[in-house]
């Protein structure tokens, strides 16, 4: 039988890199998100070899450790909401809910090995447009993990959060409690949102829901090797 | 991008020479972010004697080394000379689109080569 035709040189830096695939075609440009500038920043060769593996700031660098967030890791992902459809229960304006919104994240390019060290949701609310001014006190957002059928009713309710101003985006831990602490990362995920107003008959929209996702992989991260005497 | 080996062959004394990794080159510039390249560099050169020593400021020479070229020197043909390898590597990271539109931010240890040594 022939030998597998050796890697041509994509191939060898792909399994360099670690990368199971290779771009399918160009990727669906996005704005990249500010804060993955920040973190890219952060390491930049460039930046930390002027101090060779130092930060802007001066402090040490420690290889498969994400600084800015305080979390061992050598891969963070930013994956943006797959987005389904809105549910909205029963006749609104009647009882007087809000809106509902279920979020999908699809976390199938983490691979088994990867361990997870941070899972935050991040989401963006505007006020739908109300005559009265913006009311004055504390949203109360709930998250659930949401069935896989659509329209099927939430799960067990995850996290209860107040949300002190629908201008600045929220942020919501998820590691150990969207899936079981130490275990792999699930293949997608999907969670229940619900905000519930200060005040009756105020309601308010999701802009945008994303998931930053910090993993390890510890085929990548040997430890520090000893220094030599 | 590769620094030319210099004219006899065998690259002159061991040292770390320039290669740059574009990834355009490879057809990878759409889906990756930053950086457009990295200098990866490599090492190449001779480890025979003065060279397998310790320069001033460079890494330090490993005892067996420095026997192995003393040997070369003496009875050629008994044992090979010492490998001119990576003596101080550095870390990259690369930002870019993955085949599931995620953004993807990836550090990799020992990408760079800071410095060749004679091992």
């Amino acid at each position: 039988t022939r030998a597998p035709a050796p890697p041509g040189p994509a191939a060898a830096l792909l399994q360099a890199l670690g990368l199971r695939d290779g771009p399918r075609g160009a990727p669906t440009l996005r704005p990249v998100p500010p804060v993955m500038w920040r973190l890219f920043r952060h390491r930049d060769p460039q930046e930390t070899r002027a101090g060779w593996r130092r930060t802007p700031s001066g402090a040490t660098l420690r290889p498969c450790h994400v600084e800015e967030l305080g979390v061992a890791g050598n891969i963070v992902r930013h994956i943006p909401d797959r987005g389904a459809p809105t549910r909205i229960p029963e006749p609104v304006s009647a009882l007087g809910l809000c809106p509902e919104w279920t979020v999908v994240f699809d976390l199938s390019a983490v691979e088994p090995a990867e361990r997870p060290t941070l899972a935050r949701l991040e989401l963006r609310f505007a006020e739908v447009g109300t005559e009265a001014a913006a009311p004055s006190g504390r949203w109360e957002l709930s998250v659930a993990l949401a069935g896989e059928e659509a329209g099927a009713g939430p799960g067990p309710v995850l996290l209860h959060q107040e949300v002190p101003a629908l201008e600045l985006p929220v942020r919501a831990e998820l590691l150990g409690i969207a899936w079981a602490p130490n275990a792999s990362a699930p293949r997608s995920l999907r969670l229940a949102l619900a905000l519930r107003p200060p005040a009756p008959a105020t309601c308010a929209r999701l802009a945008e829901a994303s998931l930053l996702l910090v993993t390890l992989d510890p085929r990548l991260c040997h430890p520090l090797a000893r220094p030599r005497r | 991008e590769a620094e030319p080996t210099s004219g006899d062959g065998l690259g002159g004394v061991c040292r770390a020479r320039r290669l740059y990794v574009s990834f355009r080159e490879v057809g990878w510039h759409r889906w990756v972010i930053a950086p457009r390249g990295f200098l990866a560099n490599y090492c190449q050169g001779q480890c025979t004697l003065p060279a397998a020593l310790p320069g001033p400021g460079g890494p330090p020479a490993l005892n067996h080394a420095v026997l192995r070229a003393l040997m070369h020197a003496a009875a050629p043909g008994a044992a090979g000379l010492p490998c001119c390898v990576p003596a101080r590597l550095s870390p990259i990271s690369v930002l870019f689109f993955d085949n599931s539109d995620n953004v993807v931010l990836r550090h990799y240890e020992d990408m760079v080569v800071d410095e060749c040594g004679c091992r």
